[in-house]
């Protein structure tokens, strides 16, 4: 089971066995490189000296000889670096949470009070529409108010300027004045009545 | 599977700062 | 404690000490045993040159990865988010692997900022239209109280 280190791939930006693969291949390929050049100098070297019974083939095989020593150690001594390199560098230890999840210690929510969270504010939004639409009628209702009380204060002051009249040509309760008055034009009509039959 | 691994923890650390982001960007539409 | 960065050195500088030293010159002079016995000064110098030029490329990778991967400074920010972890002892939280999941939590402190965003405005309104509900009723009041009135002056009239 190869444990993927995903959360020090999240860190890192790469996955920490790929950088000790790419870091092993690198180191391989400079020791089978220098074996060759090491290779190539002895054989150049040997062309140089007459006589020499010493074959390409015996130094192919030197090489291998050294090659296969060298290797072997050369993977053991890797194995053990990486083992420290993922244990103690590229690792990041099961108590560390990293920066760009702190969020998910401060706020541990699960599924069922996420969903509380997001209803209430649903919630919330519809009480404000209802508000809001509730003040918007208020404030309708309160310019209607306004028509309605001018409309109702001028009639008032339509009576009140009655009576200002009224007031203004001697007649200070109108109702006396009033019966005053049935009572006067009563009384201009018997003596109209009594003038006629005198007349006649 | 490296690969996957890596482009999948990328996602990780950078696409919960951009959801919010339009998410931020929603509220803030909203409130005004 | 040493930080990443010196671990990471150490660990290599140990690694190429201990390959050199496998890779010592008596094993090199016996494997080409032919040629050492031509030439022992030569075998010596084509050595020293394998082992310094290995060294120096290994370092030169190494280097290079560092560079690459931009390590140093990664391990120095790896060392301070451990260090300030060090009090916290129970395994940290880590990707559920339901992306859904995951990025939940990230959105609740904003939610939160947002529901009392709501809550603040709500109340406002409510306060508000508290207010103007008050001068409506008055108001009502006030309009039958002058339709009594003009009652009044009209059974007067009447």
């Amino acid at each position: 089971s190869v444990n993927p280190m995903a959360y020090e791939a999240q860190f890192f930006g790469f996955t920490p066995q790929t950088c000790m693969l790419r870091v092993y291949t690198a180191f391989q390929d400079y020791l089978f490189d220098m074996m060759l050049v090491v290779e190539s100098v002895i054989l150049k070297k040997l062309g140089g000296i007459p006589g020499c019974e010493l074959s390409p083939f015996r130094i192919r095989k030197s090489t291998e000889k050294f090659l296969l020593f060298m290797k072997e150690h050369f993977d053991k001594l890797f194995s053990k670096m990486e083992a420290v390199l993922l244990q103690l560098v590229l690792n990041i230890p099961e108590n560390v949470l990293l920066p760009e999840d702190e969020v998910h210690e401060q706020y541990p929510y699960s599924k069922e009070q996420l969903q509380a969270l997001q209803d209430e504010i649903h919630q919330l939004q519809q009480q404000y529409r209802a508000e809001a639409s509730a003040g918007q009628a208020l404030r309708a209702e309160l310019e209607e108010q306004k028509a309605a009380q001018a409309e109702l204060e001028k009639i008032l002051q339509w009576f009140d300027g009655l009576e200002n009249i009224c007031r203004e040509h001697g007649t200070g309760d109108f109702k006396e004045s009033f019966a005053f008055l049935t009572q006067n034009s009563k009384k201009l009509q018997d003596v109209l009545k009594d003038v006629e039959e005198k007349s006649k | 599977f490296d690969e996957l691994i890596v482009e999948t923890t990328t996602k990780r650390k950078q696409w919960p700062k951009k959801i919010l982001m339009y998410a931020i960007q929603t509220m803030k539409a909203e409130q005004e | 404690a040493p930080g990443r960065v010196q671990v990471f050195a150490t660990v290599v500088d140990t690694f190429l000490e201990k390959l050199v030293a496998a890779g010592s010159y008596q094993r090199f002079a016996n494997c080409y045993r032919g040629f050492y016995k031509l030439q022992p000064e030569m075998t010596r110098s084509i050595y020293d040159q394998f082992i310094s030029q290995l060294q120096a490329s290994i370092k030169e990778e190494i280097q290079e990865v560092k560079d690459e991967g931009n390590l140093e400074m990664l391990f120095n920010s790896l060392d301070k988010i451990v260090e300030e972890a060090k009090n916290r002892e129970e395994p940290a939280w880590r990707p559920s692997g339901i992306p859904e999941e995951d990025v939940r939590s990230a959105m609740v402190p904003y939610l939160l900022k947002h529901r009392s965003y709501l809550r603040k405005v709500l109340k406002e309104k409510e306060e508000e239209n508290k207010k103007v509900a008050e001068s409506v009723l008055a108001g009502r009041e006030r309009i039958a109280e002058l339709q009594r009135l003009i009652q009044a002056r009209k059974h007067a009239w009447q």
